[in-house]
Order: structure tokens, then sequence, then C-alpha cells
């Protein structure tokens, strides 16, 4: 039914979303901007046959496809594929201002590999 | 107590949660403070920050920040709420294209002597000030590409303005310190020169990447920035030492934040990781 369908695609491999709050941590205090930022995770199932949109690779597709012969063998993992960076404007140990890019802070894809 | 609080609970304020033993308790403790210290090292950082009171972000780099993360285009008209620190802002393209970090200093007063007359500039009677960036703070690993120094200016007022060709134009000289025998003598060498006119306020951006390469990989001594204020009119106009904010004490308004129109040296750094501070729009 197309709510099972529904269902089964919810659980499949997909970026959720995941807002990181500087102040939950208390370090507003020193981080400037932003507040916080959207990070966003990966999770879902790896199931076979892997669809093209989860950005497997071919060693991703031979695991899924051993795991669905021997069970000893894990699904391949639903993980980051693509990330993006994000700056920070804070104030550093020696109270000097610092405005820095960070690599690979935020996910922007996720795929099975 | 918030205010310095941190990941970790402060050390016999907490509570170990119902029913978890003590030496559980300490573990997680131990977890934490691994996973805090773990996450500093991401940043760069030895230890968690600790802001003093006294601390100032300075207008410049909170406008790098809103433009280069788009915040200040997803804000709309930000001329409309542009002060007088945004006078003459543009957007350092081409030294953020090869930078990754920008660092803000303000120059360490404490350090500094008293006005010095004449000195950078051989035989004018125009006082030079003398200021002493404390760079130490920058890691080995960060390679700087530029470095800028800007410097405020404050437009004056048209009553008192004088009608006539040079009576509004100053230049200003900004100086590497190479050594420094006596207080009132000083071995110089220009860095940046520019005319300009006191008709308006803006921050005016000077190269003084020659001097702060020599001193960060180079590892020459560091004896500071010399910035010297020449009134064309001559020393004895109303004018000379009114227009370039230079200094604290000089007619300082009420209400006025020497904390956001001081001098400021802006580094442009790589350390290696990742990418630039490329300018983006906001997703």
């Amino acid at each position: 039914s197309p709510k099972q369908r529904g269902r089964k695609r919810n659980r499949n491999c997909r970026r959720h979303a995941l807002y990181v709050d500087f102040s939950d941590v208390n370090w507003n205090d020193w981080i400037v901007a932003p507040p916080g930022y959207q990070a966003y995770y990966c999770h879902g199932d790896c199931p076979f046959p892997l669809a093209d949109h989860l950005n497997s690779t071919n060693h991703a597709i031979v695991q899924t496809l051993v795991n669905s012969v021997n069970t000893n063998i894990p699904k391949a993992c639903c993980v980051p594929t693509e990330l993006s960076a994000i700056s920070m404007l804070y104030l550093d140990e020696h109270d000097k201002v610092v405005l820095k890019n960070y690599q690979e802070m935020v996910v922007e894809g996720c795929g099975c590999r | 107590e918030r205010s310095h609080a941190s990941l970790i609970p402060e050390e016999g304020k907490s509570r170990a949660p119902t029913g978890l033993p003590a030496a559980a308790h300490r573990q997680s403790h131990e977890l934490l403070r691994d996973f805090e210290t773990t996450l500093l090292h991401m940043f760069g950082l030895q230890r968690r920050p600790r802001p003093s009171r006294s601390a100032v972000v300075p207008q410049y780099l909170l406008d790098l920040y809103r433009l280069q993360s788009g915040e200040a285009e997803e804000a709309g008209a930000a001329s409309a709420t542009a002060g007088p620190h945004d006078a003459g802002f543009e957007y350092p393209e081409r030294s953020t294209s090869r930078a990754n970090t920008v660092r803000g200093f303000h120059h360490e007063e404490h350090l500094e002597q008293l006005p010095l007359e004449g000195s950078a500039a051989g035989e004018s009677s125009s006082p030079s000030f003398r200021f002493l960036f404390n760079l130490s703070s920058i890691p080995e690993e960060e390679l700087l590409s530029t470095a800028e120094l800007r410097i405020y200016r404050e437009r004056v007022d048209e009553e008192e303005e004088e009608t006539g060709g040079d009576e509004d134009l100053h230049r200003i000289n900004v100086y590497e310190i190479l050594k420094a025998p006596h207080a009132s003598q000083l071995i110089t060498r220009l860095l940046d020169t520019r005319l300009v006119r006191h008709n308006s306020t803006r921050w005016e951006s000077f190269d003084v990447s020659p001097a702060v390469l020599r001193w960060t990989r180079e590892r020459l001594p560091n004896h500071g920035l010399a910035v010297e204020v020449l009134h064309v009119g001559g020393a004895s106009s109303p004018h000379q030492g009114r227009h370039v904010r230079v200094s604290r004490s000089l007619h300082q308004k009420p209400g006025e934040d020497w904390g956001q129109l001081r001098p400021l040296l802006v580094t442009f750094g790589h350390d290696g990781k990742g990418h630039p501070l490329t300018r983006r729009a906001k997703r």
C-alpha cells in the first residue's frame, strides 16, 4: 500500500535534521556567531538492492550483495557522502577575535558506503 | 555561574545521577572532559576560551562574518542598518580568497609610549603613533598571506570646515618600525600611504603585509607600526590631529566607543585545512 511504501522509504538511508545549539553546552560565551547551526546526520537502512540515489560505491554494492546471502557480513553503512563548511566567529584563549572556516561541518548528502 | 559554565559540570557541584555508582559517574565525567577536549582541538584550541569582560568584537569582523556566511544577504538591506563602522566597507575578496582564517588584533596600549614627535617622518613636526600588536597567538601552521591595518577617520563638521584647495587634505603614512633605539627615535620604512579629504567618515585600509610576514614567517623582531597623520594645510591648522582616530584621548565624544574606533590589525591566513573563506549565499 502507499502507506507501507512511504514507511519503507523513510527507513532508508537519508539525511535528518540535527540542530547544534552552542548555548546547550554553554559555549555561547566564546562563540560569537553563529549561535548554532544545522549539522544534519545520516541514518537509515541500506537495503539490497541499493538504489541509485544512495550514492553507493561498487564496494558497498558488493558488500550488500554478500550480506543478502551471508548475514555475518554487515550491510553497507549509511554515512555522509558530501559535507560542507561553516564559518565561525569566536574569541580564542587569548581574547583575540577569530573568523575561521571549518570544513566538513554540515552533511549535504548521505549514502551507503 | 552560568556565564562560565562549561560542558563539564563544576567539580563538587554536580551530583551523580540517581542509581549511578560514583565510579561510573567519575568515568562519565572524564568521558565528557575528553569529549570537550576533542571538540576544542577540532576547533584548533588548546583549552576552552574564557573571554574577559574587556574583550571587544570588532564590527569589521562581524561584517565579514555576515557577508561571508550569507547572513547579510538574508537580512536584506544591510545598508539600512549600516552605522558609522560600516562606512566604506568592502569585502576583501582578494585577501579572503586565499585564507580560511581571519584574525583581528588591537594594539597593546600598555606597551606603547606617548606619541612620538616627528620621529617617523624625519623633519616633520607631526606626531607619529606607535602601535604594538602581539601576534603570538597565531599558530605556527597558519601561513599568513596578507595583513591590513584599518584606521578610522571621522568627517570634520561642515561649520568648522574651511574653504580652500588643500585645507581638507590629510596624508596618512604607515611605517614598519625596523628599530627603536630610543623612545624618541625610530628607524622606519614606509609601507603604505594615502591622501584623504576630511569631508567623509570611513575606515581606511593600509597594506601592512610585508611587515607582518617578516614578523611571522621570517620570525624577525616585531617593533610595531608607526602611523603618521599630516595635515596638508600644516601642523598649525585647526584640523591637525582631529580627523584620523589613532588615539583614545583625542576629541572623544560622550557615548563614543573607542573599542570600536581604534586601529585594527587584520591578518588573513590559511592553516592548510579546507577551503578559503569564499563569499557564499545562505542556503
